[in-house]
This record gives C-alpha cells, structure tokens and sequence, in this order.
C-alpha cells in the first residue's frame, strides 16, 4: 500500500479510489488526481475536507457569494446525500457524469433533474419561464415579456409531445434527441487530461514502488 | 430571431455550467 495510507488521515467522506475507479470513467490514477483538486476546493474557505456551497461558487465564479440558479441546482444535485456538502465520493460519481466517456443517458437524466427545480418527476412550464429569467437577470440579453412568453411556450409545446401540460423524462430524452447540443454543458473535456493537471499526487505514488 | 430561440439552448449557457472553472489552478 505504500506510504501514502499513513501520511495522515483522509477527509471525512474520503473512498477508496479503487472503488469510485470501478463505478466511473475515471482510471485510478484520475481518481486520485482528484483527491487533489477536491482538497484544494474543499480547503477554500473552511478546512473541513468538504466543499460547501460557498467554496462551490467561489472556484466556479471567483465570489462565494455569487447567487446563480444553475450552479445552486448542480451543487445540489452533486450533494447526492442532502447534507449541505459535497463529499469526495460523492465529487467524483457526479463529475464522471461530465466525464466524455460517460453515457449519454446519464447526461440526459442528470439535465433533466437539473431543471426539475421543484423535484416533481416533470419539467413545468413554470420552471422553464424561471429558468429563462434567471439566465435573462444574469446575462446582457434584454428580451421583453412577450418575447419571453413566446420563447418558453413554443419550445415547451415542442417538448411537451403528449400534451399534457408537463415534460415527462421521456419526453425529455427525445426532445435532447432531436436537439443534442441541450447536453453539450454536461461534458468536460477537461476530465480526459485531469492526471495532467493535478500530477503532483500521481508522481508522488509513483516513487513509492 | 428571438422567438426561435430554443428556451433550453438558451438556459445550457448560463455561467453557472462553468464547471470548468473548478479545474483552475
């Protein structure tokens, strides 16, 4: 096992890379690399070996206290255990999902249950109008309510294939279908070159043998 | 135009999917 094991003592929440190796695209090697960036992100404000909501925002957007809904419902949606942090564990299984070699479904069914806002099994109109005008608040692009309105009824109608009012995952699965750059966001080219940018720990594994 | 905007397209650009920005050293 090396010296690694008894350096000092994993975080709270720390699994063995092996195991979250087998469960995700990433090779052994890649989980540990990980285990670099997570303590890095997890140390930003408070040094508990957890990523809480606020050093999320700071590494995404440079500010913990930058509000975005989008960064709010992947925090949430990566905090699979509804404590208020981000595990290790739990870091690695949902960023695999950003992995270019994860399957596609697990793009398509985390997307959706990132713009399930409320959690209902369905994406409402509602929560696509929201969507918009939280995306709207936080870019330069003035559209006037009208617009707006026309915006989200057309494409939830285009969705809404059944026509009962609310996009089912089905639905949702067909209508990414048809329009495959929906999911471009939930791939990170990145995590193919993740032992190069956090080589530190691999070299170091190395000369232990 | 803007009513042929697709309002999922739109939303899959907001900055709060720069995830990555977590990889910056």
């Amino acid at each position: 096992m090396g010296c690694y094991h008894s350096k000092k003592p994993k975080s709270q929440g720390y699994e063995d890379p092996t195991v979250l190796a087998a469960e995700t695209p990433f090779t052994v090697s890649e989980v540990e690399a990980l285990y670099e960036l997570f303590k890095k992100l997890s140390s930003s404000i408070i040094n508990d070996g957890l990523i809480h909501r606020e050093e999320f925002q700071l590494a995404l957007f440079r500010n913990r206290n930058m509000k975005n809904l989008f960064a709010d419902r992947i925090f949430d949606l990566f905090d699979v255990k509804r404590n208020g942090v981000i595990e290790f564990g739990e870091f690695v299984r949902s960023l695999g999902i950003f992995h270019p070699n994860a399957s596609i479904k697990d793009k398509i069914t985390f997307a959706f249950r990132l713009y399930d806002l409320r959690q209902t099994g369905f994406i409402e109109q509602e929560e696509l109008k929201e969507m918009v005008l939280a995306l709207l608040h936080e870019s330069e692009l003035t559209l006037s309510d009208d617009v707006i309105e026309t915006i989200v009824e057309k494409t939830f109608n285009e969705a809404d294939m059944n026509g009962d009012g609310k996009i089912d995952q089905e639905e949702w699965r067909e209508f990414v279908m048809k329009y495959p750059s929906l999911i471009k966001n939930m791939t990170l080219p990145y995590l193919k070159d993740i032992t190069m940018a956090f080589p530190s720990f691999v070299a170091s594994t190395e000369v232990e043998d | 135009k803007p009513v042929s905007m697709n309002a999922f397209e739109l939303i899959s650009r907001s900055p709060g999917f720069s995830l990555e920005n977590l990889f910056e050293r």
